[in-house]
Order: structure tokens, then sequence, then C-alpha cells
């Protein structure tokens, strides 16, 4: 996964 | 986890509390738009679909968990105890031409052309517009109660503070989330009438009025 696929905001 | 990203959710939570708050105090959803609920439960729903095979933080999960929760809570609220409140005949707007093109968005812009990152994407572009039938309703009015225009301001400065927390991200981790910044300075954007009668007449201790 990369970074903006992992979605960490809401 | 960034300073403007926390007063961003901060907003965002302080927005879905005052709405609850307006909703069980004044027992009614008068001025409220019950197809911009339905949107964010729908927003909330399709974004948060990776609770359940994702692990990011402890903080990430209950806030997600809430907003799910409270979307659904507000929803029913307004569909079964508070109904004979709301008037569906101010509340016209037609959700198909929000639904329809950000579908469409989701499947053109996405980062990964699965089911799990399409829903993400249209929920990226759904929230940005989702506010629409609530602004048309406003305008329609012309007038809000006061708590209403508090939950309206807590909304929409929730995702202005996500645009430094954006800038912030690039500049410390390089990193660059286009979709979510594109949709984010749109959804902004749409607040800036709003905000500017907030600021200078209900900050002011005036009544919320659109002059005619």
């Amino acid at each position: 996964e990369t970074p903006v696929e992992k979605h960490d905001e809401l | 986890m960034n300073f403007f990203r926390l007063l961003g959710d901060l907003s965002h939570l302080a927005s879905i509390l005052i709405l609850l708050h307006k909703i069980k105090t004044t027992r009614s959803c008068r001025g409220l738009s019950f197809k911009t609920q339905a949107l964010y439960v729908a927003v909330f729903i399709t974004r948060y679909l990776d609770l359940t095979y994702r692990w990011v933080s402890l903080y990430n999960f209950v806030m997600k968990l809430f907003f799910i929760g409270s979307s659904c809570a507000t929803l029913y609220l307004m569909r079964y105890k508070y109904c004979p409140t709301h008037d569906p005949s101010i509340d016209t707007f037609k959700i198909e031409y929000l639904v329809g093109p950000c579908a469409i968005l989701a499947l053109i812009f996405n980062y990964k052309f699965s089911v799990s990152e399409v829903l993400w994407s249209f929920s990226i572009f759904l929230e940005s517009v989702a506010i629409l039938p609530q602004l048309f309703m406003l305008q329609r009015t012309g007038e809000a109660e006061t708590i209403t225009t508090h939950y309206l301001a807590a909304l929409g400065i929730y995702r202005a503070f996500y645009i430094p927390n954006w800038i912030y991200r690039y500049f410390t981790e390089g990193v660059v989330d286009p979709i979510a910044i594109v949709a984010g300075i749109a959804q902004t954007g749409l607040y800036l009438d709003f905000f500017y009668v907030y600021f200078t007449k209900v900050m002011q201790g005036e009544k919320f009025e659109l002059p005619a």
C-alpha cells in the first residue's frame, strides 16, 4: 500500500 | 497527526455535537436538510469501510465509529423521532445531480481501480458537495436559527483546517493526496458565502439573515 492508499486521514 | 488536522477533526466533532444538541434541546429538526444528513451517512459508510480490514490507530478507529454512529443517529432522529418538524417541501435539492457526477468522478479519479478505492474516492467527492441541499435550503428560507449556523460554521471550518494540514504534510512527510486536496478546497469554497454572513453577522450577535 502506498501512503495515499492507506488513508490515515478521516 | 499534526495540529491543523487535530483542530479540523475537533471542529468536525464539535459540529456533530452542536447538531445533536440543537435537535435535542429544541426538540426539532427545523431548518435542517434531511438530504444533506443522508448524504453524510453515505459518505461515512463508503469511506470508513476500511474499519473492517485496516488498523490505522485507536484515534482513527474511534473517530470513524463516532462519525458513522452519530450520522446514523441524526438521520434516525430526523426521520422518526422529530419527523413532524421536518418540512420536505423546502428540502428540494435533487441529490441525483450530486450522487451521479460523484460516482462518475470516482470511477475516473481513484488511486486504484478497486471497489474500496473507488468508494473512497466517491466519498471524498460526495462529501465536498453534501452540504449543498442544506445551503440551498438556507438560501430558500433566507434565515437560520443561530445554533444551526454554529453547526454549519464548525462543519465548514473542519475541512478548511485540513488545507494547512496538507501543506504541512507535503513539507514534512512528502505526502500528497491530490483527490482529497482538490475536493477539500472545493468543499471549503462552497462555504465562503456562508462564512461571510456568519462572521459579519452572527459573530457580532445578529441573527443570520440573507440580504433580500
